[in-house]
Order: structure tokens, then C-alpha cells, then sequence
């Protein structure tokens, strides 16, 4: 029902133009959120169904997710990236490509640790640099998810970490992230942006 | 000495170190080189005083003034890496711009953060970016339909009626989907978007984009509330602030089209970030 009613909302041309008084405004904005959360969930059972081993895609549960996306990404809300990485697990990264062509793009998630070391699927380090949050993104994060979420942020990430993928056609391919052994090390995995002296 | 050269590419942009300015673009594949500027300006809503219209929900209607430019000089904050760089600036309290060039991309991609936009001096704005390149286009520019073909612009004409000019800034305005460009003999500059906006070429050689407005009035066209949201905390409430990315290329005549559809699906579907913690050797991983 939800996604039906965002799919409705997205074609009246009052939302579509935001020629609607504010309270109707936020009311679409709500409805629209819910669809997209809801497609968000059958984005994420369907991946889980394709990356699981074992698991043929008859015989996966598709409510069984293991998978979180990242709405407000652009104001680096993204809590799967700032949870601690558990013993021996590694932040798994799945990458898929809706488009019909090879694409390599560099993506960026918020971090709090300037440590860690990025690995494809067949275990090579791939090359990553980190930069600072700055101070208009880390505002926006704190009044934005207090105003829709209700939520004061915890600790908020610090760096952006990018790196490099490479995605087929219409497919995925799976990025790992972990702490690094010892401290220090990230510069031999990843290059630490630094302010032109200028 | 005075220009600060930025991009781990082909694709190259200076800046002036005094002002902080955009001054040029230049791909060292194609050989295309565009002086250029770029900033932020407001056109200030009209309030009906004019002639009874006032700008609004539906209606985009300037006051008669020219636009305010939010700022002539922007300091420069200068990230480089070996995968992309990024130049940071503040054009004023409430505009904010991170411009990136990546290694293997040849076009760059301008995020802004613009808002709350002040109304405390009662004036309605309308913040548009421009983009000012030396190029001779003729009064022509194109804005695509519904994302589909880019259909030929005119400043001040149409085709199939004599136009009569009453609103030179917003009779010229066009709704933009995917993007819009111009060009001269040799040149082409694109710019996508990744959202619904408005954009125009006021001159010859510019182009705006409308990227976020407040105003203070309504247009009587049937909302009957003046554009003004806000968001609220703890029951204080502010102007909305607005982020997003545009895209500019850079051109030889006839070569963008092919950068224009392949950037713009790339822009419309980008890849889906998908996280957990599970153990490695759970996973297929392609």
C-alpha cells in the first residue's frame, strides 16, 4: 500500500511542482518516504536472495535481508558505515549497477576511523582516500536527522572514505572494509587528502 | 602564479587564487579550452506591486532588478588526492559549494548547499547559478524534453508565434529534466542536473540554473500560501536548506551528445550502495 500510494503521489502534479500548502507538502514528503523505504526493503531481500552462497533464487526467503541502505547519505547519515566493525567480520560493501554497461565510479561513505583497508572480492587492497567532513555537512546531518528522525547523532563520522569500483552490467560486485592490523597503516592503503597550502 | 590548477585528469580547472573565481576549463585530451566564470546570484521575487503579479508557487516573476551577486571573491579550500580533488567554498553564510573532479571522469560535478535563504530584509529570492564562458551561441541554447530530445532554444523568440517580451529573465525560462547547453563554432558546454529545475540563457555564452527559492507572497494562482517551508526543532523553525549535484562538460562541437545520454542515465540510476556485517565467506560476491 505504501509504495501504491507514493507511486500516486509522484505523478500529482501538486507534489510533482510543490505547488501544495505546506502541510499537504508534508504529508507527500511522508508518503513518498515510506514507498521509497518500502522498495528499499525488496532492493535489500533481493540482493541478499543474489549474493547469498548456497542459496538458489527459488529457494530464498525474501524477507530475509541482511542488507541496510543509506537514505540520507548526502548528508553522511549512514549508520551501517559508523558501527563498529565486529571481530573478524568486515563492513560489507555491495555495489549494484542497474544500468546495461560497465561502470567504474568512485563512491564515498562516511567513517570514523581513518584506518581501515578496502579489499575487492578476490582479497586485493584497493586504493581509497579519505577526507574531512566539513562543518556544513556535519550541521546539516545534526538539524536534519533531529528534525525527521528525532534523533541526536551519537558519534558522528568523522572522514569520508572513497574508493574505487567496478561494477558489470546490470550486476554487482562486493567491497570489504576492515580495520587495518596496526595503526598508522592507512597510508599504505589509502591517501589522506591534505589542504592545498594555499 | 596567480591561478590554482585543479584535477588528477584530463579535465582541468583554474582558479584565481586572489579572487577564488572559476577562470577556465580546459580538457587535455580533446584539446577543449573554455574561459569561464562561475557564481551565485538571487533574482528578488516581485511582490505584486508591479503589476498585480506577484512571484510565487507557480510563477516565477523577478521584480524588475538585476540580480544580486551573493559574492565577487570566495576563499578556496584545496583537497587533493590521488583518486579525485576538491575545492570547498563558502559564497556566503548560506551557499556552500564543493566542486570534484575524479581521475577517470571527464566532467565535474558541483554539489551546492544552498539555504536557509534569509528573509529578514522582506524580499523573496530566487538563487540561480551562473555559468559565463566566452562563447558566441547566437541567442541559441537547448533544454531537453521530459529528459528525451534537446529541443532548440531561442532568446526571445518562438517559432510558431510573434513573442512579445514582457519578462526578459522568466519569458526565457525553460524546465530542465536532464539538462541543458549551448555552443558556439568549435565548443560545446553542458550542464546536467539531478533534478527537476528551471534554466535559462539570459546572454550569449551564459547559462542558469534555478536551484532553490523562499518567497514571502503568493501568486494567487491557488495555493494561496507564499513558498516559505521550513523545517522545525524543538519548535524552532528555519528556511529550508537544499543539496544537490550539477555536471559541467566541456565539448568539441558535436562531441557532447554522446557525454550528455551516457552521464544523464548515469545521473538517473547511479549504483546501489548496499551494507552488512556478515563474514566474508558467506558471500557471492559477483
Amino acid at each position: 500500500y505504501g509504495l501504491g500510494d507514493a507511486l500516486g503521489i509522484a505523478q500529482h502534479h501538486d507534489a510533482v511542482t510543490g505547488t501544495a500548502k505546506q502541510h499537504t507538502t508534508n504529508d507527500y514528503a511522508k508518503r513518498l518516504a515510506i514507498g521509497a523505504s518500502e522498495a528499499e526493503i525488496m532492493v535489500n531481500s533481493a540482493l541478499s536472495c543474489l549474493t547469498k552462497k548456497n542459496t538458489s533464487g527459488s529457494q530464498c526467503e525474501l524477507k530475509d535481508s541482511v542488507f541496510r541502505q543509506c537514505q540520507l547519505l548526502n548528508i553522511s547519515f549512514c549508520p551501517p558505515t559508523e558501527e563498529d566493525i565486529p571481530q573478524g567480520k568486515s563492513l560489507v560493501v555491495v555495489v549494484y549497477n542497474p544500468l546495461g554497461w560497465n561502470r567504474t565510479d568512485i563512491v564515498k561513505i562516511p567513517v570514523t576511523d581513518a584506518n581501515l583497508i578496502v579489499e575487492d572480492s578476490l582479497g586485493n587492497s584497493i586504493e581509497a582516500q579519505y577526507a574531512s567532513l566539513d562543518n556544513v555537512t556535519i550541521n546539516l546531518r545534526n538539524y536534519y536527522t533531529e528534525a525527521y528522525l528525532g534523533q541526536s547523532p551519537k558519534e558522528v563520522p568523522k572522514y569520508w572514505l572513497h574508493f574505487q569500483v567496478s561494477v558489470p552490467p546490470l550486476g554487482w560486485n562486493t567491497y570489504f572494509i576492515s580495520k587495518a592490523a596496526g595503526k598508522g597503516n592507512n597510508r599504505r592503503y589509502g591517501y589522506f587528502s591534505e589542504d592545498n597550502p594555499q | 602564479n596567480d591561478t590554482i590548477e585543479i584535477g588528477p585528469g584530463n579535465l582541468k580547472l583554474s582558479y584565481s587564487s586572489t579572487s577564488g573565481q572559476l577562470k577556465r576549463i580546459y580538457n587535455s585530451k580533446t584539446g577543449v579550452d573554455v574561459p569561464i566564470q562561475q557564481s551565485y546570484l538571487w533574482y528578488g521575487s516581485s511582490d505584486g506591486g508591479e503589476d498585480g503579479q506577484a512571484s510565487g508557487a507557480y510563477i516565477f516573476r523577478p521584480n524588475g532588478a538585476l540580480p544580486t551577486v551573493v559574492s565577487r571573491s570566495v576563499p578556496l579550500k584545496v583537497i587533493r588526492g590521488s583518486l579525485l580533488d576538491e575545492v570547498h567554498q563558502q559564497f556566503s553564510p548560506w551557499i556552500y559549494q564543493v566542486t570534484r573532479l575524479y581521475k577517470d571522469k571527464e566532467h565535474a560535478e558541483v554539489e551546492f548547499t544552498i539555504g536557509p535563504i534569509p528573509t529578514n530584509d522582506s524580499v523573496g529570492k530566487e538563487v540561480i547559478t551562473q555559468l559565463t564562458a566566452n562563447l558566441a551561441t547566437d541567442k541559441v541554447f537547448y533544454t531537453d524534453s521530459n529528459g528525451r530530445d534537446f529541443l532548440k532554444r531561442v532568446r526571445n523568440y518562438r517559432e510558431d508565434w510573434n513573442l512579445t517580451v514582457t519578462q526578459p529573465e522568466a519569458g526565457n525560462y525553460y524546465p530542465l529534466n536532464l539538462g541543458i547547453f549551448t555552443a558556439d563554432k568549435k565548443s560545446e558546454l553542458s550542464v546536467l542536473v539531478d533534478r527537476a529545475t528551471g534554466g535559462a540563457s539570459i546572454k550569449d555564452g551564459e547559462l542558469e540554473l534555478m536551484l532553490h527559492r523562499r518567497l514571502l507572497v503568493d501568486d494567487s494562482r491557488g495555493v494561496g500560501e507564499a513558498l516559505d517551508e521550513s523545517v522545525c526543532v524543538n519548535g524552532t523553525c528555519e528556511g529550508l536548506t537544499v543539496r544537490g549535484n550539477y555536471y559541467v562538460s566541456i565539448n568539441q562541437l558535436g562531441a557532447g551528445a554522446r557525454w550528455r545520454r551516457t552521464t544523464g542515465q548515469e545521473i538517473y540510476s547511479p549504483l546501489v550502495l548496499a551494507f552488512s556485517h556478515e563474514k566474508l565467506e558467506d558471500w557471492t560476491a559477483s
